[in-house]
Parts: C-alpha cells; structure tokens; sequence
C-alpha cells in the first residue's frame, strides 16, 4: 500500500487532528493509505473552501499554517441510535435460534 | 453543532487564570469576555453571569503548552484557543486560550491574535456550535483578524440561525440588552480609571479603617466612608485611589456617609448594601425598583448591622451587630432559630466587628480597626500569625505598620503577630495597554 511521503508527514498529523483522517491505530502501526489522505485533502478543502485539488497545494499549504482553533473540524461520528424497526430486527435475530 | 447544548439558560461564567506579561490588562480581558459572551445572549435566551469561586459554567483559563486536557497548545500560531462542548462530561465549559500568543484588542490586523474575536468563536463552542466551512462565519475554524468593535459586532445570520436551533431565539426589544451580568465598566471607559474623583478628600487607605468588605463576583471591595477599592480575584489592586460608591452602584443616595456592609446574594447574584437602618438590592450596578427598605425585612434591629456575609460552607447569610450574629436562610427568606446569640462558629472573633468576609474556599477574614484575623476553613480558628495589617496585606501599602517591638498582642490569642510568608502579595495594575504604540 503506498504511503504518504515523508515530507508530508506534517500534513497527515494536522489531518488527523482536525478530523479529517482517523486516527492512526497504535497496536498494528498501519500508515494512512495515500488514497485516503488525498481524500482527506479534498474534504478538507472542500470544508475551508478552496480549490479541491487533492494535492498540497499553496493554497493548502498556507492554511495549514494558519493560526486556528484546535477542535477538530470533523468531529468522529457517534453511533447512530436505532431506530424502533431496526431495534425490533435486531432483537428478532438475537432471538433466532442457532442450526 | 455538536448535538448536545446546556440545558440551563442561566449560565455562569468566570476568568480563572490570566497570562503573565500579557499586553492586555486582566480588567480589559475580563471586558472582552462579558462582550462575547453578550454576543450569543443576544441571539438566544441565555443569561450569563460572572462568578467568582470555583464553579462556574464557563470557566475561562489561560494556559500553554501541555495543560493537561489532551489539546497541548504549541506556542505562538498554530493552535490558539479551544473550548469544550456542554455534553462533554470532565470538560464542559472548559475556555482554554494559548498564553503564549499575542493576545491584542484593537490593534491591526497582522498584530497579534484579537482576543474579542477568538473569544466569540470560543464561546461558540462551549454553547454547543461546532466549526462551520462557511467563510464569513465566527465558528470558521481559521483565524480571521479582528472582527471590529465589541459593541457593534452582531452574529451573521447563519450562525445565529445555529445558535438559536439549540437554545431559540430571543425576541428582543429595540431598547432592551440581553443579561450578561458583570460589574465591569464600559468599554469605552477602560482606558481611563474608576469613577472621577474629587480633589484629595477621599481616605487613606494605608491608614484608614475601613468600614465594610465584600467579595462580588470573585473580586473583593473594601468600602470607607463614601469610597471603596476594588481588588481583581488575584488581589491587585485595580486602582491606587478609591472610587466613589455612589458613583458605581447607581441608585444610591449621592450624599450616602457609609455603609456598614455588603454582601453578594449567592441565589441569585443580587448585591445588598445596607446602610444604618436601610438596605438596598442592586442587579449588577443597578438599584432594583422598591429599594430602599428597612433592615427589619431581614427580622434585624432598626439600628443596622456593623457587618454581613454569605458564607458558601452552609449557604447561610450572617449578619453582626455589637457582639451578636444572626444566621439567616437565603433559601427560606428567613432567620434560622436561635439567633441572635454571642457565639460564632468562628472563634473567638474580634467585638464588634467592623466587616466578615468569606475567602474563596471558605475561610472567614474578620475586620476590625487597621487589622484583620483569618479563620481556617476546617477548624473555623484563629490562624496563629494574624491579626495583620489590612493596608499592607489588601491595599497594596508597603510600610510597616508597627514596628516589630512595638507589635501589638492580638485580643483573642495574646499571640504576637509574626510574618507570613503565605500571605497575598498585592501588586498594583496601574496601566492598560492596548497596542505597543499607546503602551
């Protein structure tokens, strides 16, 4: 899987931070997929307004270094509260019994 | 925003801790606070208030580097400030600004961070807003410069659009200001110093007595004659010279003598002064309608009291009057049983006493002439050090008041006064800066 180049490790960390890309997990040591920090760029510039290129650009870079507020721009989505069908379903299954 | 939002409208606010060597004063940062706080109670039915103690809503700090909360700030850029959402269940309410940037108000764009502008968005958060991608709204999450003057700046539509879907909106009348109590001066009075004064008529106050003290909103004011000093909730002094009662709590008769206590009312932040056979109620700085009324509502003697205090251990009021205390029930609206009766839980205690203040973790400091004595907030005893002298300790006087052989004997312990090294070392704010090029 390709990896972020070294020089954009800066720009993976402040992803991470903001939100725009998950955490990395600290038991396997798994490096973002450079699939998935294009993407984060994309949100992210897509969230600040700029030029959607994909890449660390000028642009992108001028924001990064901009003074902001540290929460993160994309807060981790909370577990969705069922809704009462799906809660019925779900009980349904736990309820079949096993062949 | 976040989902989650106080479910209180009446929320409290305080700034716990200040940065050091900041081009801004405390007074001014403090200012800067209540008006961006004002800023969302003008959009939506919430009532903020200034405390003092340890349990505000809002608690506002300034700190750096790693501070314990997971976010460490970086220095100057970078990360600026944070602030913690209300479902937050360690943090809510939790304001933290990076001491080490350059906190300006006023100042050009490229100079330093705007202090007002951060604190609006900051606010934001701790409301419940998250960051917004619109370009012109205060919950971008990019530093944006000032955004001009604190008593013109209005949300925009979208995110008083946000705001008000968490908390609906406030129908406000042309006239009318939304509530966000303090007792801090105007903004465009805070260059300049407390109320004007006339020549050199007012007290001494390195060798006056005084006649009461009191803790508002986390700040302590000791009130001689027609006058009073105000000291910040680090003990500063704000100014050298008093400041004329009558002057700052409108509503009070212009030719008031004195007052013989003062106390904040700890259900609902009302200010009580009482004066000879009279007490008025103030919201803020202003007299509530109906006051002045006889100090008998309080089942109290015609004559007035020598000194009053609400004391934050039991929520009571206590009020002294020659040797006597009375404990009355805030709660209730009346006396507790048993009282009046001679013998304090504080003991034993200066007769009669000139003024009772509780400290911010329930120690009690009783005054009497140029002196006071501290109670531990445990064993409610004399601590053994004191009395010691109110000037140098509070009003920010160096000489020494007696000298060392001379000292006198305290008249509950026979115990000579020593030093003590933990006492308050007051330091006197005597400027506010506003830019490099006026400071």
């Amino acid at each position: 899987v390709p990896t972020p180049a070294d020089e954009s490790g800066e720009l993976v960390d402040w992803l991470m931070q903001y939100g725009y890309l998950p955490p990395t997990d600290p038991v396997t040591g798994q490096l973002q997929t450079w699939e998935a920090v294009t993407s984060a760029i994309l949100t992210m510039q897509q969230f600040a307004g700029i030029a959607e290129t994909g890449i660390l650009d000028d642009a992108t870079l001028a924001l990064i270094q901009m003074p902001r507020c540290s929460l993160p721009d994309i807060l981790p989505s909370r577990p969705a509260k069922l809704s009462t069908g799906q809660h019925e379903k779900r009980q349904q299954r736990k309820s079949r019994g096993r062949r | 925003s976040a989902g989650l939002a106080w479910t209180k409208r009446n929320i409290s606010w305080r700034v716990k801790t200040y940065p050091r060597g900041a081009r801004l004063s405390r007074e001014t940062m403090r200012v800067l606070m209540y008006y961006a706080l004002r800023v969302w109670g003008e959009a939506a039915p919430l009532t903020f208030h200034e405390v003092g103690g340890h349990s505000a809503d809002i608690s506002v700090e300034f700190l750096r580097q790693e501070h314990g909360d997971g976010s460490p700030f970086d220095g100057p850029g970078g990360m600026v400030a944070h602030a913690f959402f209300p479902g937050d269940p360690q943090r809510a309410g939790n304001v933290h600004f990076d001491s080490e940037e350059d906190w300006t108000f006023r100042a050009p764009d490229d100079d330093g961070m705007d202090l007002f502008a951060v604190a609006v968005h900051e606010f934001g958060h701790s409301l419940g807003l998250t960051h917004s991608p619109s370009k012109r709204s205060i919950m971008r999450p990019y530093y944006q410069g000032p955004v001009g003057d604190p008593l013109q700046y209005q949300l925009l539509a979208d995110d008083r659009l946000d705001i008000q879907r968490l908390y609906g909106s406030r129908a406000l009348h042309s006239t009318e200001r939304p509530e966000v109590s303090t007792l801090l001066p105007a903004l465009s009075a805070l260059p300049r110093d407390f109320p004007a004064l006339r020549s050199a008529d007012h007290p001494d106050r390195c060798s006056s007595s005084i006649d009461a003290v009191t803790q508002i909103r986390g700040e302590t004011f000791f009130f001689k004659g027609p006058y009073f000093w105000r000291l910040t909730q680090g003990r500063h002094l704000t100014s050298l010279r008093p400041a004329l009662i009558a002057g700052f709590w409108r509503g009070l008769p212009s030719h008031l003598d004195k007052v013989d206590a003062v106390y904040e009312r700890p259900t609902d932040y009302r200010i009580l002064f009482f004066s000879g056979p009279l007490y008025w109620v103030f919201k803020d700085n202003s007299v509530e309608e109906g006051y002045p009324r006889p100090v008998t509502d309080f089942g109290l003697p015609r004559t007035g009291v020598d000194g009053a205090f609400s004391w934050p251990h039991d929520q009571k009021t206590y009020f002294f009057k020659d040797g006597l205390h009375w404990r009355y029930d805030e709660a209730a609206g009346h006396m507790d049983k048993g009282f009046p009766t001679h013998d304090t839980p504080w003991g034993p205690m200066p007769s009669p006493v000139d003024d009772v203040l509780s400290g911010n973790n329930g120690e009690v400091y009783a005054f009497k002439g140029r002196q006071y004595w501290k109670f531990d907030q445990h064993s409610l005893k004399p601590e053994g050090s004191y009395p010691r002298s109110i000037a140098k300790d509070w009003l920010d006087c160096t000489e020494e008041p007696y000298p060392p052989s001379s000292a006198p004997t305290s008249p509950m312990t026979g115990a000579r006064p020593q030093p003590d090294v933990r006492a308050p070392l007051p330091e006197a704010e005597h400027c506010v800066c506003y830019s490099t090029s006026t400071c």
